[in-house]
């Protein structure tokens, strides 16, 4: 999941 | 989420919220750029679609909405209120469209992580939102006198896009899986293009002076 974490940003 | 996170979170919110004071207490939005509320709003459009299938949080949802409720209400004022749109600086704000989608399509389709339809409206909406602010900085420039709400509006948003960095930084340091090259560079390009007007934002602050960007 490379870029799972920067979804999660707004 | 880390404070760094959250602050920039408020500034962002903050800096919609004086936007939207100024058109609504003043019935003017002489000095703002429809183009660059106009992008913001397609931003948040394409980087939001996720609201339909994937849940973070309810504070995400909720700001999330909050983001796109405003945009469009910003872009409405502007376009149709009777009062507010004859206050809009239309022969000022000349910034081309195309000239900043085009681009951030093109390099969308060929630079993301996935080659999917919300992947790449989501790396698209990171693209564009980095240069979503050159329509307003172009229209300060030309305006001469730059009213106080206008200037905080974007000194607002640029600590939005400072406390981002040290959320990244932040994150960098303490999340194994937290490698965002595409984030990181259109994050540091867009912090780049206030570092000129924060510059004049400073000294005029410092002489308690009235904006006044150089020529």
């Amino acid at each position: 999941q490379a870029n799972a974490t920067a979804h999660d940003e707004l | 989420m880390n404070l760094f996170r959250l602050c920039g979170d408020m500034f962002h919110l903050l800096s919609i919220m004086v936007l939207l004071l100024k058109i609504r207490a003043t019935r003017s939005c002489r000095g703002i750029s429809l183009k660059t509320q106009e992008l913001y709003a397609l931003v948040f459009v394409c980087r939001y679609l996720d609201l339909f299938y994937s849940f973070i949080s309810v504070y995400n949802s909720f700001m999330k909405v909050t983001f796109l409720a405003t945009a469009f209400s910003i872009v409405r004022y502007m376009r149709y209120d009777k009062v507010v749109k004859q206050t809009y600086d239309r022969e000022q704000d000349t910034f081309r469209y195309v000239f900043l989608i085009a681009p951030c399509l093109l390099l969308a389709l060929v630079l993301n992580h996935r080659f999917t339809l919300t992947e790449v409206l989501w790396t698209f909406s990171i693209y564009l939102e980095a240069v979503a602010i050159l329509p307003q900085l172009v229209l300060m420039q030309r305006t001469q006198n730059i009213d106080n709400l206008t200037a905080n509006y974007v000194a607002l948003l640029g600590a939005y896009r400072g406390f981002y960095i040290l959320n990244w930084i932040y994150r960098f340091a303490t999340e194994r899986h937290y490698r965002q090259w595409i984030v990181w560079i259109s994050g540091v390009i867009q912090t780049a293009l206030y570092a000129d007007f924060f510059f004049y934002y400073a000294l005029c602050w410092k002489a308690n002076k009235r904006l006044q960007l150089p020529a």
